[in-house]
């Protein structure tokens, strides 16, 4: 299984449809600072079910709507969409037999969020489910931010011990 | 549990141990629990890069600190390693020598892991199969760019 | 007390509305206070770089986040400027054109003050009048090197 | 005033006795990971007068002395020297007909620290008295650490206030 499309509309700084296509191991992501790198991450974290602002460098949940710049009216509503290659089977259960999997999450400002898998509209558990033993979620260690190696390093003994409790 | 969090304990423990030293190219490190009990214990991390004696990551310099937290992330994240991994400027304390052997680890993990790295470092970008550049030519609003590694170099902002 | 925080506040506040543009190349910035009793009150900082919306600092990338809390700390140094000023790796998580504006910066504040600064960043270290190489060729042991412009370049790592 | 030397003998890893010399302005201090260069900004700031462990990146006061490597014995004393160009006089009171002041610190493992100034034994509250007014001092804004720009971001706004009131 590997990730082979990110699909971003309304997400933060991605006010326009944005295709970010994935075709290798891999993928150096740059531009100057402020230019949005950290925001794709951020959409990849918020789609698989994070649900907590500080995690996404927000303050409310609708931090992760696009709000406006100098030339740009804020939006209604954001989407973004993971698409997965899946043609080894390792996303398992009922998913196993298809060739390509997506998730999408769709926020609007005065409603919740709303989750689909493989275009079909599902709870959010189902989503953290299809991840669970695949080592992927929102919180796990395949997803370093650009604070997470600074809070390692100054972890006391005991916040160490919460993080080897998280991954067991 | 407790037998669950004394497993990843040591199999954490036991993973750290071996890439600590191919991370820095030699020296040692472990993690130590400060109580018997390990429901009540906390965890502290050793680490003695080659040529120093052993102390607490606190007593490390700051590239020092970011090399070792970068073995033990991975040492946890190879208990269960995932189809993908996200990297945001990981690198950023580090000097060349760091980031080459950084990139090294990285190299040998992309067998079977699908990395997406963000970095100003060229040497981090020179390791790409491919690049994707961002920018904010409207201010406010990201768009992507194709680029090519000479563009990406100087987009990243490394002159 | 109150006089005197209330003085300083103020003084910071009108440094940091001059020097957060000087820095960003446009934009605003101000501190707000979260109360109106001064001795109870908390002190946001609000930051908005060219072409985008208001925000506190936490909203934006991290090297906007740099760049604000330089110019904020240089905003209090500037109450009662030191004779000398000691940074380390202030420019980490910058792009060079990021880090060419604090080059400005500095070199500017060079007139009154002496700068000793610690970087990775060749294009910081090309801004030094004179360069301080350090090494560890006994393990453990630090020493002073001379060392010309291209040689630094290649100790602290940019190739 | 500016400063002319730092010479520093068994402070951390600098065991030999070692003199920087400060000619211009503009000086950069270059070198690779974990070689020393953190170590010359905490005996500055040591010497000016710093006495928490905290702030020197140690668990005790004598974790700034020498403590040994793979191939040298831990050493018994560290000392610290810097010595400042006074031809303007902006160190005021006695000390301003003087050219040139030096400040000093020796620490031994099994007794307390010992200050001097232009080479005469004298108190900390003496060295910390000199710097009053001229904007240096340990915790002054004139030393920015590795982690101080990383502070200064991740502070609430209460810890803000504290970081004015301390300036004030
Ligand atoms: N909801 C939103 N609407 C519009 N813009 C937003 C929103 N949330 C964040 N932003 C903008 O996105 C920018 C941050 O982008 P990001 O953190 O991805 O930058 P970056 O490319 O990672 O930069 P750096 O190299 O400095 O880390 C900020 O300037 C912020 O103003
Ligand atoms: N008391 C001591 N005795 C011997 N060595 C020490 C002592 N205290 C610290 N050190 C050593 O000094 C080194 C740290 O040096 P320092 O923090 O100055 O590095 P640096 O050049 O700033 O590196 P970076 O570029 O990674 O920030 C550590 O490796 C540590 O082992
Ligand atoms: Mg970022
Ligand atoms: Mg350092």
């Amino acid at each position: 299984m590997y990730l082979k499309k990110i699909k971003l509309a309304g997400f933060k700084s991605f006010v326009d449809p944005t295709t970010v296509l994935l075709p290798s191991n891999l993928i150096s992501v740059v531009g100057p600072n402020g230019c949005g790198k950290s925001n794709i991450i951020d959409a990849v974290c918020w789609v698989m079910g994070e649900n907590s602002p500080k995690y996404l460098r927000g303050e409310s949940l609708a931090d992760v709507i696009f709000n406006g710049s100098t030339t740009r009216k804020p939006v209604g509503q954001c989407s973004v969409e993971l698409i997965f290659d899946n043609q080894d089977g390792s996303i398992g259960g009922e998913y196993a037999k298809y060739g390509e999997i997506s998730i999408k999450r769709i926020l609007t400002r005065d409603s919740d969020s709303a989750y689909y898998l493989n275009g079909t509209h599902c709870r959010r558990k189902d989503i953290v489910d299809i991840f669970l033993g695949t080592g992927l979620g929102s919180r796990s260690y395949s997803i370093i931010g650009q604070n997470m190696i600074a809070r390692i390093i100054e972890a006391k003994p005991d916040e160490m011990r919460v993080y080897l409790e998280e991954a067991a | 549990t407790r037998a669950r969090l004394r497993d990843t304990y040591d199999k954490v423990n036991e993973n750290f141990q071996t890439l600590f030293p191919t991370v820095f190219g030699g020296g040692k490190a472990y993690l130590e629990l400060t109580d018997d009990n390990l429901l009540e214990a906390g965890v502290s991390v050793m680490a003695c890069p080659p040529g120093k004696r052993n102390s607490t990551i606190h007593l490390l310099s700051g590239g020092e600190k970011t090399m070792t937290a970068i073995a033990l992330i991975f040492s946890i994240f190879q208990l269960n390693p995932a189809p993908f991994c996200l990297l945001d400027e990981a690198d950023a304390a580090l000097d060349d020598a760091n980031v080459l052997r950084f990139c090294k680890l990285i190299k040998t993990m992309a067998e079977k892991t699908q990395f997406i790295f963000i970095s100003h470092n060229k040497l981090a970008i020179e390791m790409a199969e491919h690049l994707l550049g961002v920018t904010m030519h409207e201010p406010g609003v990201s768009r992507l760019v194709s680029v090519d590694i000479q563009e990406a170099i100087d987009l990243a902002g490394n002159e």
